[in-house]
């Protein structure tokens, strides 16, 4: 599971059996207690019902695997829709893709007019206790700042997965890859004095000093008696050598993507390892997003998260001019209003490998295009990690960003339907479904695959 | 001690959980996912609200929130305009 805050926004996403929604208004009451956010619901704060109001809320899964084993409101999504309704005024529920098939669903809140005054709760008060709290939805507390740029969510979520290619997510296998990468270098002290050297003043530049004398335990397949320890620093080192194919294939050095307290604990170590063995490191490869770091860890038995910052990579400074505002530099991937920070984004993968319910999703805020990797490029890179039997993607876009880019590409497309049709083919899947529904400020499209 | 340059994301571990964390149990499978926005970005935030918006609660406030979630802190990965949260099931 992984949650990720933003100034704005909370993203939370949550597998299994988890009771998501149960915190959901205890979400609200910290926005509006601990972070100060407006709320309407209530007079005061000190009344245990006030909550924030949120401007926009989404909540989606894919259709139900084991709907038995959920619980609270999770058992249908039935019961999904009314826990939400419940809570919030004004929301839509909607499902998309095969009913009897794979399918996903979405409920939003849709923002109202800025000059819609909110109403009081005595306004909103209906007889009885039910609803008496209940939460407005969309009221933007301040335009005076712009809407956040290229807002684009992209969800791929994967079943069936090959077998093959999901033992890399069990902590036996990793454990086994790890140590043979760790036996297959060479001891510390047999190093010459140039490769020490330049493995020194790559871990000192990287801040990696305080790790010395830090343990790494990593178990082998065999047997736990068979775990091989090392001093933490030499763990980097081999990261930090890990070009060499002979030892590892396409392998990338991990000390560009990660923090040195990864390699601390045993399930973020083999986390990182997995991380760089399945090509997951090179989604959003460092070649192209300089300042990308991953989070990752590996379950025991079995099982993988991992979470992704993707700063937006830094553009070329065009020469100031006379107001000092940086030029026309129109490209907003990289600047907000003030042309001061750079955005940053996010992914997020999950996997569960064990056949009877393999499943795996990867979703991304990423900005595809520009200065980047495309999304259908992305899209082809994930699925090939699993290589599902079936999956789907959606993207749903912000409209303001798919204006920008059908201008950008210069196309006259007026949607980014056009934009996004090279994910119509998927080198060894069959589109089932293609799905397009358009929402007030947002395009929704939904595509189901299957293997051929 | 570990000084991350200016913007650079930095990890910390939640040792507690994930040194030892069995899964054996864990029923996995396809997730729920919720979004929730309070402003429509980081630069429209409401005069009332901190100027870090989310980004000022502390670690520690969401833990009693995950925990009705049923969820774990494993590591926060945070930067100057994200934290991301790794967390356990």
């Amino acid at each position: 599971s992984s949650m990720f805050v933003f100034p704005h926004k909370l993203i939370l996403k949550t597998c299994g059996t988890t009771t998501l929604l149960l915190g959901l208004h205890r979400l609200l009451r910290i926005a509006a207690e601990h972070a100060g956010f407006p709320f309407h619901n209530t007079q005061t704060l000190n009344d245990i019902h006030a909550a924030a109001t949120p401007w926009r809320v989404f909540y989606s899964r894919k259709n139900f695997l084991f709907p038995h084993k959920q619980e609270g409101p999770h058992r249908s999504w039935k019961q999904e829709v009314k826990y939400l309704d419940d809570m919030f005024e004004g929301g839509s529920a909607y499902m998309v893709g095969k009913m009897n098939g794979d399918h996903w669903y979405l409920y939003i809140t849709s923002p109202q007019s800025p000059f819609t005054p909110p109403r009081t709760p005595e306004e909103r008060t209906p007889t009885g206790t039910a609803g008496r709290f209940k939460i407005p939805t969309g009221r933007a507390p301040c335009f005076n700042g712009g809407l956040e740029s290229n807002d684009e969510t992209l969800e791929i979520l994967m079943t069936d997965l090959d077998p093959e290619n999901a033992k890399k997510f069990y902590l036996e296998n990793a454990s086994a890859v790890a140590s043979s990468r760790l036996s297959a270098y060479p001891p510390r002290d047999s190093r010459d004095a140039a490769a020490a050297a330049t493995s020194a003043a790559a871990s000192s530049s990287a801040g990696m000093d305080d790790l010395s004398g830090s343990t790494v335990t990593v178990k082998t397949a065999s047997t736990e008696e068979d775990s091989v320890s090392i001093a933490a620093d030499e763990m980097l080192d081999v990261f930090d050598n890990g070009s060499d194919s002979d030892l590892h294939g396409s392998y990338t050095p991990l000390s560009e993507h990660l923090d040195p307290e990864c390699f601390t604990t045993e399930g973020h170590a083999l986390g990182t390892v997995v991380s760089d063995v399945c090509g997951l490191s090179e989604v959003y490869p460092t070649s192209k997003y300089p300042d990308a770091r991953i989070d990752s860890y590996l379950f025991s038995p079995c099982g993988f998260s991992a979470n992704g910052i993707v700063p937006a990579p830094q553009q070329q400074q065009k020469p100031r001019d006379g107001n000092g505002d940086g030029g026309e530099d129109n490209n907003n991937e990289t600047d907000n209003d003030n042309g001061s920070a750079r955005s940053t984004h996010y992914f997020t993968v999950h996997v569960t490998p064990e056949p009877v319910c393999s499943f795996a999703s990867f979703e991304t805020n990423v900005p595809g295009g520009q200065n980047g990797r495309e999304t259908s490029e992305v899209v082809e890179h994930v699925v090939d990690i699993f290589k599902p039997g079936r999956f789907s993607i959606t993207l749903f876009e912000a409209k303001p960003n798919l204006a920008a880019a059908a201008a950008a590409a210069g196309d006259g497309l007026a949607t980014g339907v056009g934009r996004s049709k090279r994910m119509e083919k998927i080198k060894g899947y069959r589109r089932i479904d293609r799905i397009v529904h358009d929402f007030d400020d947002y395009e929704l499209v939904f595509r189901f695959f299957e293997r051929e | 001690t570990f000084s991350p340059s200016e913007g650079t994301p930095h990890l910390t571990i939640n040792h507690d959980v994930a040194a030892d964390l069995d899964s054996t149990n864990a029923f996995e499978g396809p997730e729920k996912l919720l979004e929730v926005w309070f402003a429509p970005g980081p630069d429209a935030l409401p005069p009332s609200a901190k100027p870090n918006g989310l980004k000022a609660v502390p670690s520690d406030t969401w833990v009693d929130m995950l925990d009705m979630v049923n969820c774990k802190i494993l590591s926060v990965l945070d930067s100057e305009h994200v934290d991301a949260y790794l967390l356990s099931e």
